[in-house]
């Protein structure tokens, strides 16, 4: 028998966005994918970043970079090794 | 859309008319200002240019649908590659495919090859004007693969579980059966105690005042995007593609859009014998749907590694593509050399490289296309199968 730990990632709504959404006009088919490296792996980090790496930027900061890809945060689940967030479009 | 943030690397997929590669270079800069990662071009991280220096990069989609409704350098691949280029020094553009067919396209930069640890910026780095990659880094060492499966063309009947419609009469079909089951109960434990009694109203709390309102209750849990979007997740099949019983602490977050249109991403930590393993830093899986029959697309993207006592690619690829029956799909697999492991089996953790594992046919389908790319340090195994 399987049950959650402590290590069970955990859920916050932005609720100011996700309450609205049409997707009317948003979809198009075919995403697009960019996965950028900044080190070879967490445990790898170059001196002088943080502790955390990328990790340890907060969820507002990242809000101005989303912006100019047009999309929202909806909603974030946090974990120990990644953090998910689930984008408007 | 989706992104995934670990300490090293950015993931970020986005869907419909999006910008996404309009975001890289203020990504590049938060890593430099706020993460603390080390950037050229710039005297001071305060300085607006400064952008971090990427290890690696990939960039992927697969062909266009409507070129002409895309924003930007998204308009054509040939634009995405010149944007990329001006950016980054050393990239290499691939397509993988039929041309005149179901395509998939590649960006990639390598690491180089120095073993020097990071350094300051010199003379000539704040000169140039593209950023330069992997500098100064060894080469990984840590088994990274990622299973992405594209399907287009999805069949009409399973497309409709993702129209708010549909989830909301499910979600109503489930309220329901909840509420039976649970008058049910009491009243089976009331009529143990005293004889068969009233019904019992579960939205009651006994003294005439509800606990909550239950039609505000079940509007929203018919109507809100998170609830309806774990209602379709488990209806579809989707939750049970890493199911808890072999990934204990995985966790899905779901939405659905309304009037349609579903997103999904999957956390998985690493099993606590794995924890502060270099190797199994934690995986992810993320899903997008678009069901609408002009343009219906399906995506699926996991890094989490196939095989032995965990789930194998095979069995992962049939059942999500049992979820949408699409018409078309292609399937990528991208894994560092000779780095095969799965940190959710037992034994034996050793699997077989991709070129072997995505050999196995899927049921209902014929197989087209399968090319292989041997890259410097990873291999890219692209299948496109048609239904049959």
């Amino acid at each position: 028998t399987f049950s959650p730990s402590e290590a069970t990632p955990h859920l916050t709504i932005n609720h100011d966005v996700a309450a609205d959404l049409d997707s009317t006009n948003a979809f198009e088919g075919p995403e697009k994918l960019l996965e950028v490296w900044f080190a070879p792996s967490a445990t790898a980090l170059p001196p002088g970043a943080q502790p955390n790496g990328l990790k340890s930027v907060p969820a507002d900061t990242w809000v101005g970079m989303l912006d100019m890809v047009n999309c929202k945060i909806l909603s974030v689940l946090e974990s120990d090794v990644v953090d998910a967030y689930l984008l408007s479009e | 859309s989706s992104m995934f943030v670990f300490p090293h690397k950015l993931i970020l997929k986005t869907c419909g008319t999006t910008t996404l590669l309009l975001g890289l270079q203020r990504m590049l800069h938060i890593a430099a200002v706020d993460a603390g990662f080390p950037f050229h071009n710039a005297e001071a991280a305060s300085d607006i240019r400064a952008a971090a220096t990427p290890y690696r990069v990939f960039y992927s989609r697969k062909n266009f649908l409507f070129p002409d409704k895309q924003h930007g350098p998204h308009r054509s691949w040939k634009q995405e590659v010149k944007y990329l280029d001006d950016m980054f020094e050393g990239g290499s553009a691939y397509m993988v495919g039929k041309m005149n067919g179901d395509h998939w396209y590649l960006y990639i930069t390598s690491p180089s090859q120095a073993l020097t640890p990071p350094r300051t910026p010199d003379a000539e780095d704040l000169a140039a004007t593209k950023i330069p990659t992997g500098k100064g880094y060894a080469p990984a060492s840590q088994n990274d693969e990622t299973l992405e499966i594209l399907m287009t063309d999805l069949d009409p009947e399973n497309a409709k579980q993702f129209y708010l419609s549909h989830a909301s009469a499910v979600a109503s079909d489930k309220l329901a059966a909840e509420a039976r089951d649970a008058r049910k109960k009491a009243a089976d434990s009331v009529a143990s105690l005293s004889g068969p009694a009233e019904e019992v109203d579960v939205f009651d709390n006994g003294d005439g005042e509800p606990i909550v309102d239950k039609d505000d209750a079940t509007e929203g849990l018919t109507t809100e995007g998170h609830a309806l979007g774990t209602v379709v997740s488990e209806s579809c099949g989707l939750s049970d593609v890493y199911p808890v019983s072999t990934y204990p602490d995985a966790r899905v977050d779901a939405y659905l859009f309304s009037p349609c249109g579903f997103s999904a991403n999957g956390v998985i930590p690493p099993p606590p014998s794995a924890q502060g393993d270099v190797n199994n830093a934690g995986h992810y899986f993320t899903v997008h749907v678009t069901p609408e029959p002009n343009c219906s697309f399906a995506s699926f993207e996991t890094n989490v590694p196939g095989g032995q006592s965990g789930r194998t690619t095979a069995e992962i690829i049939e059942h999500v593509v049992s979820i949408f029956r699409p018409g078309r799909f292609s399937v990528t697999l991208f894994e560092a050399k000779g780095q095969s492991a799965n940190p959710y089996g037992m034994g034996d953790k050793s699997v077989a490289p991709a070129a072997q594992r995505l050999v196995d046919p899927v049921k209902g389908y014929r197989r087209i296309d399968r090319i292989v790319h041997d890259f410097e340090d990873y291999d890219l195994i692209f299948r496109f199968y048609e239904r049959e």
